[in-house]
């Protein structure tokens, strides 16, 4: 069969590999073989001869001895595949068109073997020729290609190399964890591949940015689904290990990728995920220098840093949506009615659930609540730079009697959110978590509270107290806000209605 | 209907994609039994840092392993190396292990001042212990390697050989004092690698003039 | 509460010093247990 006469044309070329290397004249020969001879013509032959590669290739990883070279076939299938990416004429199809073709059969392969009946679905072929993919371009692409003799052929690969890394990106959150789990493991383990995940970070432009972004927010909300309250699976614990860890490297190697996309993560990370929250929070810019948190005398009016404003990547308008014009328009004229709008515009149609720290479902958008919060810290950001600090480091300005209102009007859930997407701008040092701790202790000592003070004071230590009482790192601008409320004169936290309630609490405040 | 399930190419598959939408659309409450064998069995099968190491498809039969007693360990030399000991990070900064080199290999080596990706790799770091023989060794039979690629690092990095592009040689420079009372305080002498012949390393004659353009900038 | 991620960050050669060596280049897998080898990192050699 046709089939059959594919098996056979697969298994030589696997058999040249081992015998020459594979830049060897006879490689090139038969790929051109395989072109001239209609093995690789057009596309529909291009289809069915890789999926019968494929197709072989997973069944000789299955039935190798798992002691022995288990993937020959598979490393010989992504040789193939990326040698075509660079020597093909490209007559009937693009480049482009080539790669989607090529992980489009991945995909029907992949999906019908993960979802049969009876499957032997085993990850590891799939990941090895995806890993491969990887290797042979890294491998291609060293000082802009310079590899290539072809200058035609080598300026096209400079101009694919952005395409290549996302259009892989784009495949990868089509088997993520909630829609194939069988692959889960592989997944983390391709998003924080060696030859992915930094290139991703470091393409031109931050182009690389949105798609990496898009897949750990896919591996976010795979944990987010699974993590419940009564006792997390083995699994599932496993690969939130993982991501931690992942993202530490980040951390380490990308601070400012995190920095500049924290909000879009806040938005997918599960709540119950403390210690992860903090760690990608904590993030600080590679050449800023930490003043001691811990320092009494600390002024940040007078750190340099304070002023600067971070940058955002993701701009929080786009999730506003009709809401921007209430907000923008009350910022610049603040009016009871559109402040009503604000407050009437941020409770959801419907519950939903969400496991949280003492809750399990929330009635607030808390998306909205997070990009009202991020949005007025940004405009409050540009003013101060515009006009002057005293134009947002004043509870009469809007910006502040905006937030002051949601407070003040909103329900218990609501101040929650708001009192929490507040405390994550309390980052490194910078003109946000400068205004917001501003903020946050200015609302901490109010006088203009009335009854709802207790409440308001309780929401804050309460919020402080999730990011503090976690293991280790905690974000620069938290501990400074906890330092500072400890030092109040006029507010003693051990004489608290909410703190006397909770031994445990009042015992810790005690020794600090 | 639609006409992607009238192909012949993907009709059998794409039925099973589209099953995988489902829980992206609808995300299951609680994992059903089916999804909890699959995510464990992805658990079982975990890949490791072997699966994703580079595929070397055709080797090299020089570097095909040797025999050697059962003994031996056959893992790869890339083991990944133990904490880094005060000691061990001193004798790092510092240079290599000074006991055993010879005095011109102590005044070839540098304080390891490269902190590039590979400077906390074991390999790299084994390297760094390896005399010049070795080192050239690996560089003109192990072409177009990894391990070629390290050595030349190691050699351009720590002990100060520059490569020449067109005859692939390594050259040395040294820099001796003069005896006192000559009209220059230092003296300039070249020295190359004769890998092609004596497999030594041979002082360059006195017309030797160094070209920049010459040499590869690694 | 999170766990002390003293061990984590010492399996990842994050170190506590000023010197701050990049890591995802060389990142052999997500998990210490699967890490057990070393990886050959992206290197280029001259024609």
């Amino acid at each position: 069969s046709e089939t059959e006469k594919y098996y056979l044309i697969f298994t030589e070329w696997v058999k040249l590999l081992q015998k020459v290397e594979h830049d060897d004249e006879l490689v090139t020969v038969f790929l051109r073989q395989m072109v001239d001879r209609g093995v690789l013509s057009d596309t529909d032959s291009l289809i069915n001869f890789c999926k019968a590669s494929f197709e072989l290739s997973i069944l000789a990883f299955k039935a190798s001895d798992p002691t022995g070279e288990v993937f020959v076939s598979i490393d010989a299938l992504a040789m193939l595949v990326t040698k075509l990416l660079v020597v093909q004429e490209f007559e009937d199809y693009s480049r482009n068109e080539y790669l989607d073709i090529i992980f489009c059969i991945l995909t029907m392969v992949f999906s019908k073997d993960h979802e049969q009946d009876n499957s032997t679905f085993n990850e590891r072929p799939y990941f090895r020729f995806f890993s491969n993919i990887l290797s042979e371009w890294s491998s291609l692409r060293g000082h802009d290609f310079i590899k290539i003799t072809d200058q035609q052929i080598r300026k096209e690969l400079i101009e694919f190399d952005n395409y290549f890394y996302n259009t892989f990106a784009s495949y990868l959150h089509l088997i993520q964890p909630v829609a194939f789990p069988g692959f889960s493991f592989a997944f983390i383990t391709l998003l924080s591949h060696r030859m992915f995940l930094p290139n991703m970070l470091r393409l031109e432009n931050k182009s690389g940015w949105k798609n990496l972004t898009i897949l750990i927010i896919d591996l976010f909300r795979f944990l987010d689904q699974y993590t419940g309250k009564v006792g997390i699976s083995n699994a599932i614990s496993v690969v939130y290990k993982g991501a931690l860890r992942v993202i530490i490297g980040i951390s380490n190697d990308f601070p400012e990728y995190l920095i500049e996309n924290h909000y879009e993560f806040m938005n997918a990370l599960p709540s119950s995920y403390a210690q992860l929250k903090n760690v990608m929070l904590a993030a600080i810019p590679k050449k800023i220098m930490l003043p001691n948190p811990y320092d009494n005398g600390l002024d940040m009016d007078k750190i340099d840093s304070c002023k600067m404003q971070p940058t955002v990547f993701y701009d929080p308008v786009v999730d506003l949506h009709s809401f921007k014009k209430p907000v923008d328009n009350y910022l610049r004229i603040p009016s009871n009615s559109l402040m009503r709008t604000i407050i009437n515009g941020v409770y959801r149609d419907e519950y939903s659930f969400k496991s949280g720290i003492g809750y399990d479902y929330v009635s607030v958008d808390q998306k909205l609540v997070r990009a009202v919060v991020l949005h007025v810290g940004v405009e409050a950001g540009l003013e101060s730079e515009k006009t002057s600090s005293g134009a947002i480091f004043n509870a009469k300005s809007s910006y502040y009697t905006l937030l002051f209102n949601l407070l003040n009007e909103g329900s218990s859930e609501v101040r929650f959110k708001v009192i929490e997407a507040m405390m994550e701008q309390l980052r490194y040092p910078n003109i946000h978590t400068h205004w917001f701790t501003f903020v946050l202790k200015n609302m901490f000592t109010s006088e203009e509270w009335g009854e709802q003070k207790s409440e308001i004071q309780e929401i804050i230590l309460r919020n402080i107290f999730e990011r503090i009482i976690v293991n280790k790192p905690h974000p620069w601008g938290v501990t400074v806000l906890f330092t500072q409320l400890l030092n109040l004169n006029n507010v003693k936290l051990l004489s608290l209605p909410c703190v006397k309630k909770v031994p445990e609490i009042e015992n810790i405040l005690k020794i600090l | 209907q639609h006409k992607a399930f009238k192909n012949p190419l993907f009709s059998e598959e794409l039925k099973y994609w589209l099953d995988s939408k489902r829980p992206l659309m609808q995300p299951y409450k609680e994992m059903p039994d089916r999804m909890v064998s699959q995510l464990e069995s992805s658990l079982l099968n975990c890949p490791d840092s072997l699966d994703a190491d580079t595929p070397y498809l055709y080797r090299n039969p020089l570097s095909l392993p040797h025999p050697t007693s059962i003994f031996f360990p056959s893992e790869p030399i890339r083991f990944v190396s133990p904490v880094d000991s005060p000691q061990l990070q001193q004798q790092q900064n510092t240079g290599s292990n000074e006991s055993i080199k010879s005095e011109d290999d102590k005044k070839e080596s540098k304080p390891s001042t490269t902190h590039d990706i590979y400077s906390r790799t074991s390999l790299a770091k084994t390297f760094s212990k390896f005399d010049l023989d070795t080192l050239f060794f690996i560089f003109y039979h192990y072409q177009g390697t990894y391990e070629q690629f390290l050595v030349a690092r190691e050699l351009a990095k720590h002990r100060n050989w520059k490569f020449n592009k067109i005859n692939r040689n390594w050259y040395y420079k040294e820099v001796t004092k003069s005896p006192p009372g000559m009209q220059q305080a230092e003296e300039e002498t070249w020295r190359y690698f004769d890998y092609q012949n004596s497999w030594l390393a041979r002082r360059c004659n006195s017309d030797f003039k160094y070209n920049e353009e010459d040499f590869e900038k690694l | 509460i999170g766990t002390d991620l003293s061990s984590m960050l010492h399996s990842l050669g994050i170190p506590r010093d000023n010197q701050r060596y990049r890591i995802l280049d060389t990142f052999q897998s997500p998990w210490a247990e699967t890490s057990r080898s070393e990886v050959e990192p992206r290197f280029f050699t001259p024609e």
